[in-house]
């Protein structure tokens, strides 16, 4: 599935 | 957002903090590599581009506009006002040998052929090596101001926090990002014998040198 491309961590 | 992360986070701005008060109050930069600083200011700053356009939270954006200021200013206080003291003889690592393989690995090994992706997985292999000159400089001087030991136990304690977090993670939203995990690991081991030395000499009272 396609990768959560958010990054959320700094 | 976890107690590891936080603490990493708060770990990694003590350990900016300490190397700007470092700098500023003995007014120098002695014993400080300025190129591991400079790979510091790319890795913010290719990793923030997304600053203005992705909004994650209110401390996730203070939190990068501090980072990014606070690699610039030390940047500028080595390179600008304190660069009579920088040791630049030392300071000798050759950056390509690590921008080269980090730009080559970003562009085969990635989420996604993106610019921005490429240029986050770049911040994320890039940062795995760049306290190497820094390393590099404390070997070939044999020897580092205690006050630089503990930026660089902070530092170094930092990622090894984001190491519990991403396990922390894993394990309650089954969250896992290969590449920052196996990076992350990667900079955490180039620590290893300079947390020996940090715990064994350091936190003892000795000054940290190098047999």
């Amino acid at each position: 599935e396609p990768k959560d491309l958010s990054h959320d961590e700094l | 957002m976890n107690v590891f992360r936080i603490l990493g986070d708060v770990s990694h701005l003590l350990a900016m903090v300490i190397l700007l008060v470092k700098i500023w109050r003995s007014k120098s930069c002695a014993g400080i590599s300025g190129k591991s600083q400079i790979l510091f200011a790319l890795v913010f700053t290719s990793r923030y581009l997304d600053l203005l356009t992705n909004f994650i939270s209110i401390y996730n954006t203070v939190m990068k506009v501090v980072f990014l200021l606070c690699a610039y200013v030390t940047v500028y206080l080595i390179y600008g006002k304190f660069r009579k003291t920088f040791d630049s003889e030392n300071d000798s690592f050759r950056l390509e040998f690590l921008l080269v393989p980090v730009i080559g690995l970003s562009f085969l090994e990635n989420y996604s052929f993106t610019p921005t992706e490429i240029l986050w997985t770049f911040s994320i292999y890039l940062e795995s090596v760049a306290i190497l000159p820094q390393l590099f400089m404390i070997s070939k001087t044999g020897e580092a101001e205690t006050i630089t030991t503990h930026y660089l136990f902070f530092l170094g304690l930092y990622r090894a926090l984001y190491l519990a977090n991403w396990i922390w993670r894993y394990h309650t939203e089954n969250f896992y990002d290969q590449i920052a995990v196996v990076s992350g690991v990667v900079q955490t081991i180039f620590y290893c014998d300079f947390f020996y030395l940090y715990i064994t000499k350091v936190l003892k009272g000795k000054k940290l040198s190098l047999p």
